[in-house]
């Protein structure tokens, strides 16, 4: 994820792009 | 001036957060319109003597955004591991879940940062929680290609089971 100070930090979604189990 | 306390703890200026803190003590614990805390933001960023200054006049450790996003996982995220020893050491819940089910160690694992890892288990993250969508720490490691990662994890279940 890109910080910015211009925005809360975020915590990126844990399984993007993967496929689901 | 323009910058609030939680983008000047995010730049790392000791000296300016404290100059707002003494104007206004409220702001210690403030949460920004998704619920971040200055200490979360730093966290974030890894600055490390900032979240160090925040923790000593008392911010609280524990506190949780909007979605569950503390600073425990913020910092994992960021492999930031001289911060996470300092949250751990203030008794923060370890495997704190936010939105999506991501842990610690779940975000350690996806940000690839070993150190954390290893930190993180020798303090006794749990390996069971999954996200979500059903990884955990291991499956993650081995869907993301991280070896390394993979490897310091399956150690440590061999080390758990060993009669030793």
């Amino acid at each position: 994820s890109q910080l910015s100070l211009y925005c809360s930090p975020s915590l990126p979604n844990i399984t993007l792009g993967l496929p689901a189990t | 001036d323009c910058l609030s306390i939680h983008q000047l703890a995010a730049q790392g200026d000791v000296c300016q957060v404290a100059v707002h803190l003494n104007k206004d003590c409220s702001l210690l614990n403030k949460q920004d319109d998704r619920g971040f805390t200055p200490l979360m933001w730093a966290a974030a960023f890894g600055e490390k003597a900032v979240v160090d200054y925040l923790l000593a006049e008392g911010a609280d450790p524990k506190t949780v955004a909007w979605e569950r996003e503390s600073a425990l996982t913020l910092a994992s995220m960021g492999g930031f591991v001289d911060i996470v020893k300092s949250l751990l050491a203030l008794g923060v819940d370890i495997n704190t879940y936010d939105w999506n089910g991501g842990t610690p160690i779940l975000y350690a694992v996806r940000g690839n940062h070993i150190q954390c890892v290893q930190e993180l288990l020798d303090r006794g993250a749990d390996l069971t929680i999954e996200s979500d969508s059903g990884y955990s720490p291991t499956a993650l490691a081995v869907a993301l290609g991280h070896k390394k990662i993979q490897k310091v994890l399956e150690e440590h279940v061999l080390q758990l089971y060993s009669p030793d």
